[in-house]
């Protein structure tokens, strides 16, 4: 038996617009910590993280840890008919191949639930290592997301690079080439305009543009977005879901063969 | 030239 019921049912809303267009097919996985999915792209380039703390539901229910397939275009059909002030909450019995969203509009005077097949799904978990990054910076999601849409207008790949300078973001193309430096700026009026630069050593990755624009349809969960670097490892661009748990893209760097 | 890596090159399956 399984009930998770989420006032800020936008929320989860938000969360499959983030990650449909990465992931087709996952597995969600529900456990006493919260409900969470690791999944990778078709490509096995990027992996997407997500977790929702148990903490964060108004009433968390889930007798036994189950791991539910589900893919996440009908699911966002599906919570594309919930009202974005509505309560979502999330039904499963044991042993069903179902589950139902039900969506309860503010007023409680509309209640509607949404059944949809659950589907097996073949996936392994991959281990993901703490790690000491080399950079992490910290900046407003919207900032990033115009830069990564500027960039692949240019060109297909961005360069990384932290500085004790700043970090800067390059690319070349047919046209011509960009560079956007950012230097940290904590002098504003509000935190969430603040880029913060952490730099222990000095670090320049290549990525793949298209991936980091699709990470940017995350952009609505959280006004500030983190980015950790270290050569030879994925880039982590986190969107922390307020009070809830986060959403973390890993995109494996473009190195040299 | 630089070539794509793969997120197993750096994660293994657990």
């Amino acid at each position: 038996m399984l009930e998770l019921r989420l006032v800020q049912g936008s929320l989860l809303k938000k969360v499959l617009e983030a990650i449909k267009d990465l992931v087709t097919d996952a597995n969600f996985d529900c456990s006493a910590t919260g409900f969470s999915l690791q999944a990778m792209d078709s490509s096995h380039v990027a992996l997407v993280a997500l977790l929702l703390r148990s903490e964060g539901f108004e009433h968390y229910r889930c007798d036994r840890n189950i791991s539910m397939g589900m893919n996440l275009n009908n699911m966002s059909k599906m919570l594309k008919c919930a009202g974005n002030d509505d309560i979502i909450t999330i039904k499963g019995d044991d042993g069903s191949d179902t589950i139902t969203f039900m969506f309860e509009s503010p007023t409680q005077d509309k209640i509607a639930d949404f059944e949809m097949k659950l589907m097996d799904i073949d996936s392994e978990h991959l281990g993901i290592p703490e790690a000491e990054y080399h950079a992490i910076v910290r900046m407003p999601s919207a900032e990033f997301s115009r830069i990564c849409k500027d960039l692949s207008s240019i060109g297909d790949t961005v360069v990384i690079s932290v500085t004790k300078e700043g970090v800067k973001f390059s690319t070349r193309g047919d046209i011509g080439a960009a560079n956007i430096v950012l230097r940290q700026n904590t002098t504003v009026d509000k935190p969430e305009e603040a880029t913060i630069i952490e730099m222990n050593e000095p670090v320049s990755l290549t990525f793949a543009l298209r991936y980091m624009n699709s990470f940017t349809k995350a952009t609505p969960l959280s006004s500030m977005v983190t980015i950790s670097l270290s050569s030879e490892l994925p880039v982590v661009v986190e969107y922390k879901i307020a009070e809830m748990g986060y959403v973390r893209f890993y995109l494996a760097p473009k190195i040299e063969e | 030239l630089k070539s794509q890596a793969r997120i197993a090159r750096f994660f293994r399956y657990s």
